[in-house]
């Protein structure tokens, strides 16, 4: 754990009255491989470091805690404001109905989590239309509308006849979402991979027609190093306004959130704890910073 | 002399960071390295240093290389893993490639949970012209196992491959009901080949190697079946789990079509890991 080891740190440090270059050296790799074990992207790891450098050799030095406690609390608070410090509530249309659409990588989650979203918003007075425009995965649409239809929510079926002229069908499905007087209309998509330019560019034309008020990328918990390029071509690409995680209820240290959230600069809102409705909670920061630290 | 010391360190720190870029981890990283340092001279230069990496990479990644379920039933796959990990289409890609290699193949949808987990195996078997067996909604995995197991020998199939539900390895109710599956097929069908291949995500970091651990120790692993290499993540954790658990990859996965499957190559592995 990284506070063991900076615990440990301390008694080297024993008699030293304030943080130095010296002393900070051997702090900060010790939190490099913390968070390298915490699946933290390497380069996100380093521009962090720097922050903490910054913060631990400046002012804020000069208090009662010892230079490996201090820097722990620095490391602490750093992570949890930088997880944290751009938290909104999930955002709405002052002209309904609005549309929160979920993208991301092949399994991530993202249509357990529609269904997950559509009982969180209707605890909150909402309510969700369920479509899923996922035409390729076999069996994807029973997927969502077996979600819907036991927690007694509308499902619209999206077919690949309707798809075949998609600007209308995008059309005629936001004009029966207002008919009827849903809101949200949570929309789920494919899965697909960021490299894959054909169908990032679906998306995206896709994303331009419905004006969503959030486009949520649903990402996997235990995802590695490779969590900033996914997060960032999503977000280069598509645009993107919050982020999801799921499968915390998994024992990955969740170095991803940070990631993620470094990279694209947007906030996680929800995490996914398990496979069902109700697993699905509003994310703390300092929970996931202490999380990350081990 | 000192320059080339220094110039050495350097390259090294290099390599360990395409390492852990690569999702090696800290740990197996520097275990390698400290391998190379010793085995290679030092005055080797940057070309030969990383070749001599390479060659470790894929000496640890060839152990057991020789062994592949090749079909020759009658042999049941057991498709193991996480959730969302591609457990249910790389099922279908085995059971396409051991159909076109001419065996009798069957799959077993044994996932009652997740919705529409079966629906989505019957389809792929209708595509590929392979029986499935299903079970009821909700009911137990081991049940369609067992059903599964008797049509299997009844038909004398060569290759029946199952379909598990994702699970996260630290619910232990979840592995035991794995663990249990298991035994069905080793009772019903002692005389079969059994392989337990875990289908572990390329994108996954450092837990892959606590997945891998309580896998093995449920349903017991003969191997990995390694997905979503076509995207970017170069599924490097896979070299950790191979020094620590001793397990080969079998397959790995390049999209979302019945045809994209490749047998391991440790090399071709190796040098993407590092491109
Ligand atoms: N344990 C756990 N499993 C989850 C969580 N969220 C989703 N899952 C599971 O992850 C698997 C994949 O979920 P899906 O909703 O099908 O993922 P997806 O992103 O829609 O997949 P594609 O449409 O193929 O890209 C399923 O087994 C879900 O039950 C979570 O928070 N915890
Ligand atoms: N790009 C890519 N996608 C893949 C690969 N293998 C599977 N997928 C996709 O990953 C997603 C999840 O695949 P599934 O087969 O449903 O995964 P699973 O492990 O059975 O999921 P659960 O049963 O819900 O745990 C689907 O969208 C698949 O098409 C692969 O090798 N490459
Ligand atoms: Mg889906
Ligand atoms: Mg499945």
């Amino acid at each position: 754990q990284l506070s063991e080891r900076l615990e440990r740190m301390m008694k080297f440090l024993r008699g030293e009255v304030k943080v130095t270059d010296k002393n900070m050296a051997e702090a900060l790799k010790m939190m490099r491989l913390a968070f390298l074990e915490a699946d933290v992207n390497y380069k996100v790891v380093r521009d962090f470091e720097a922050r903490i450098k910054e913060k631990a050799l400046g002012e804020e030095v000069l208090r009662s805690l010892s230079p490996a406690q201090q820097v722990i609390k620095i490391v602490r608070d750093e992570l949890a404001g930088i997880l944290g410090g751009q938290q909104k509530p999930l955002l709405f249309s002052s002209r309904p109905p609005s549309v929160i659409m979920l993208v991301g990588l092949q399994g991530s989650g993202k249509t357990t989590t529609c269904g997950k979203l559509a009982r969180w918003v209707a605890g909150i007075g909402k309510s969700p239309l369920l479509v899923s425009f996922d035409l390729k995965r076999p069996a994807a649409q029973e997927q969502l509308k077996t979600i819907a239809t036991s927690l007694g929510f509308p499902f619209y079926e999206m077919t690949s006849a309707r798809m075949a002229s998609p600007k209308e069908a995008l059309k005629e499905l936001l004009v029966h979402t207002a008919n009827r007087g849903f809101d949200p209309l949570i929309v789920d998509t494919a899965g697909r991979l960021h490299v894959d330019d054909e169908l990032m560019e679906e998306l995206r034309l896709v994303r331009a027609i419905l004006d969503p008020t959030e486009v949520v990328y649903v990402g996997d918990a235990m995802t590695g190093q490779d969590a900033v390029r996914s997060a960032q071509a999503f977000e280069e690409k598509i645009g993107l306004t919050s982020v999801i995680l799921t499968k915390l209820d998994g024992d990955a240290r969740g170095g991803a959130a940070l990631s993620i959230v470094a990279v694209t600069g947007r906030p996680i809102k929800f995490i996914g704890v398990g496979e069902k409705p109700d697993k699905f909670e509003v994310f703390h920061p300092e929970r996931m910073a202490s999380r990350i630290l081990g | 002399l000192f320059q080339s010391g220094k110039r050495r360190e350097e390259i090294l720190d290099g390599l360990e960071e395409a390492l852990i870029l690569a999702d090696v981890g800290v740990a197996a990283s520097g275990r390698v390295l400290e391998a190379l340092r010793t085995k290679t001279r030092k005055d080797a230069g940057e070309a030969d240093l990383e070749r001599a990496l390479k060659d470790e990479l894929a000496a640890m990644l060839s152990r057991r290389a020789d062994g592949r379920p090749d079909g020759s039933g009658p042999t049941v796959i057991l498709m193991v893993g996480v959730n969302g990990g591609g457990k249910t289409t790389s099922a279908a890609k085995l059971a396409a490639r051991f159909k076109r290699d001419g065996k009798r193949v069957m799959l077993a949808a044994a996932d009652t949970f997740r919705a529409a987990a079966q629906e989505q195996l019957a389809l792929w078997g209708k595509k590929l012209g392979v029986p499935v067996v299903k079970g009821s909604y909700g009911a137990d995995p081991a049940a369609v196992v067992f059903d599964a197991i008797q049509s299997f020998k009844a038909q004398q199939g060569d290759v029946l491959v199952v379909d598990t539900a994702g699970r996260i390895h630290t619910n232990t109710n979840l592995m035991n009901e794995l663990e249990k599956v298991k035994r069905i097929v080793v009772r019903e069908h002692p005389g079969a080949r059994l392989e337990s291949l875990l289908v572990l995500d390329a994108t996954i970091g450092q837990n892959a190697i606590p997945q891998a651990r309580e896998f093995l120790k449920f349903s017991g692993l003969t191997g990995i079946f390694l997905t979503k290499v076509d995207g970017t993540a170069k599924g490097g954790a896979v070299v950790a789990i191979a020094e620590e658990l001793d397990l080969p990859i079998r397959f790995i996965g390049v999209g979302e079509g019945e045809d994209d499957l490749f047998e391991f190559s440790p090399r071709e592995f190796v040098e993407a890991l590092l491109s």
